[in-house]
């Protein structure tokens, strides 16, 4: 464990933090893609199925689980809460999980580390999770008013995924045999969807205004 | 390759 993938899962577990402390206290689950979080819940559901099969550490463990359990929790109160799926922005979150989810199902039949069914499933979870963020970005795009909590848990998750680079080039430099070339391009093409993202919140945030994306 | 498999980020 080095400080960067430290520091990448402490954000990414601050994200989901963000996303519960708004709407669990707020109680509002506005500007928020229940579309991206549902691709996340099946992208830690199948990718997290080795809690069965192999044991890496306590933190390790104890992780997964923190992401599996918030994330079905978060998709439950935003579809089931008597409350908070009320202020769903369901008009404007109109992008097609199988636009997503076909491809990459496809694409992890074809290229994985090894032709068994936990493999192509992790492979699938890696392409699933690159894109999973575009329902959440286009919705933000469609937002005029994105409220703070919000920008701050995308913030998060994008900050998440560009120190897992850092991690990688790090374990790169200092483990012998440390290379993973599918998690690595699909890190960097997840982290780059963010880029457009970074550079309105970094002006806003200089200039001391609201975040709003051009449209 | 043994450790191939060894998958320990998140």
């Amino acid at each position: 464990m080095n400080i960067f993938r430290l520091a990448g899962d402490m954000t990414h577990l601050a994200s989901v933090l963000v996303l519960l402390l708004k709407i669990h206290t707020i109680k509002s689950c506005a500007g928020i893609s229940l579309k991206t979080q549902e691709l996340y819940a099946i992208t830690f559901a199948t990718r997290y199925l080795d809690l069965f099969t192999d044991y890496i550490s306590f933190y390790n463990t104890v992780m997964k689980i923190i992401f599996l359990g918030s994330s079905f929790s978060i998709v439950w109160y935003m579809r089931r809460h008597k409350v908070v799926r009320r202020s769903y922005d369901r008009d404007q979150d109109t992008f097609r999980h199988f636009f997503l989810i076909l491809p990459c199902l496809l694409l992890a039949t074809f290229i994985n580390e090894k032709l068994t069914a936990k493999e192509v499933l992790w492979a699938f979870s890696l392409y699933l999770e690159a894109v999973a963020i575009l329902p959440q970005l286009v919705l933000l795009q469609r937002t005029r008013n994105i409220d703070n909590l919000t920008g701050q848990y995308v913030f998060l998750l994008g900050a998440y995924r560009a120190l897992y680079i850092l991690n990688w080039i790090y374990r790169y430099f200092t483990e012998a045999r440390y290379v993973h070339w599918i998690t690595w391009i699909c890190g960097v093409v997840q982290t780059l969807l963010y880029a457009d993202f970074f550079y309105y919140y970094f002006q806003s945030w200089k200039k001391n205004v609201k975040l709003e994306l051009p449209a | 390759d043994d450790d191939e498999g060894v998958k320990d980020e998140l």
